[in-house]
Parts: structure tokens; C-alpha cells; sequence
């Protein structure tokens, strides 16, 4: 998982 | 997208309205934590900062506005409008003991040490023990109304059905985040006790009452 993209869940 | 997580995020949107419907149609916030709901508003207000600099889709914004101004709702209606209403006395738990460790942990483990990153991490910690002050204000009384066991069990059903989210994206995508997976399983590990007396009680049609 990269750093930046847990951005899309809520 | 995957199923798992819209209904996730369907359980999550319903546990907010439950309890919004509940206190405004009752006019009491009796049995509600507002300690946990000053947690939440806290875990929102920190996570989704990043409508000011990150879009995602219409959906992820729509939602992230929802839950901010459902949050900000319920405290205006337990600490302003409702307030004679609201069980002070049984809701003591010290959320400063939850914050500080939260807080700490987020700047020792983190993605990236960047400020938004850092207050993701504390948010993302935060949510996970944010329904103890609920939970113990349920052991304090020894009961809740089937009301306040349908919205904590709609909660918790969002968490775990994240998990499932989790475990799709994690083959489907070969995604995965480990601070979240992880917080999400004690946030759901919470809510075990719960769910055993949920099934075994409350969807019977009693009341949910705690064993002396």
C-alpha cells in the first residue's frame, strides 16, 4: 500500500 | 469500489441518521455518549482535511461532507438543543486518555511525517477506541434502548464490513494499509461483546440489559 492512497476510502 | 465497502459506507451513513432521528423524534439524547460523538467529530475533522487539497470522486466528497456536518449535528442537539436530556452524570469516561495515546502513536507511526498524513494517522487510531466512552456508558447503566443497539451495531457492521473491503482490495488490487487494517480489527474486535448480545437479545425483541 503506498502512502497516498488509503486517501480513497472514507 | 467493491461491494464491501459501499456497504460499509451504507451501515456507516445509516448508524448517523439512526442516531440524529433518534434524539431529534425522542428529543432526548438519554443513553448516547457525547463523549464518543466529541471523539468522532475530532476523528472527521482530522481525517478528511483533505477536501481542502485531494478529490477523489463526487462520492467520497459528498460522503466526507455528510459525516462532518452529522457529526457537528448530534453534538449541537446533545450539548445545545437537547442538553436537560443528556445522561452527564453516567458519561464520565476520560477522553484525554484516549486522545494523548492516539496522538502519540500517530507521530511515532505513521505513513509519512507530513502534517495531513500525520493527523490521517491520529484520526485512523482515534476511530478505533472511539466508542468506548459509548460502550461503558452501556456497562454504567446496564442497558441501552433497542434504538442506541441498532446504531451501534449498524457502527460496528461498517468497520467489519471494511475489513472485507480490505481483504478484496488486497487480491483484487493488491492494495493494502497496514495502519488501517490493523486499527480496523481492533475497532471491530470492540465491538465483539456487543454483537453476541445483539443477536442473542435484542433481534429476539428484549431489551439489551447486562448481567448483573
Amino acid at each position: 500500500g503506498s502512502a497516498k492512497s488509503h486517501h480513497d476510502e472514507l | 469500489m467493491n461491494i464491501f465497502r459501499l456497504l460499509g459506507d451504507l451501515s456507516h451513513l445509516l448508524a448517523i441518521i439512526i442516531l440524529l432521528v433518534k434524539i431529534w423524534k425522542t428529543r432526548s439524547c438519554a443513553g448516547i455518549s457525547g463523549k464518543s460523538q466529541i471523539l468522532f467529530a475530532v476523528v472527521y475533522t482530522s481525517r478528511y482535511l483533505d477536501l481542502i487539497n485531494a478529490f477523489i470522486s463526487p462520492y467520497n466528497t459528498i460522503m466526507k461532507i455528510v459525516f462532518l456536518a452529522a457529526s457537528y449535528g448530534t453534538i449541537y442537539l446533545m450539548y445545545m438543543k437537547f442538553k436537560a436530556t443528556y445522561d452527564v452524570n453516567h458519561d464520565t469516561f476520560r477522553i484525554e486518555f484516549l486522545i494523548a495515546p492516539a496522538a502519540v502513536l500517530a507521530l511515532i507511526v505513521n505513513h509519512a511525517f507530513e502534517p495531513l498524513e500525520i493527523l490521517w494517522t491520529f484520526s485512523i487510531y482515534l476511530e478505533s477506541v472511539a466508542i468506548l466512552p459509548q460502550l461503558f456508558l452501556v456497562s454504567k447503566t446496564g442497558e441501552a434502548e433497542s434504538i442506541t443497539s441498532h446504531y451501534l451495531f449498524m457502527l460496528g457492521s461498517y468497520r467489519a464490513l471494511y475489513i472485507f473491503n480490505w481483504i478484496y482490495r488486497y487480491y483484487a488490487e493488491n492494495h493494502y494499509d497496514l495502519i488501517a487494517i490493523v486499527a480496523g480489527i481492533v475497532q471491530t474486535v470492540l465491538y465483539c461483546d456487543f454483537f453476541y448480545l445483539y443477536i442473542t437479545k435484542v433481534l429476539k425483541g428484549k431489551k439489551l440489559q447486562l448481567p448483573a
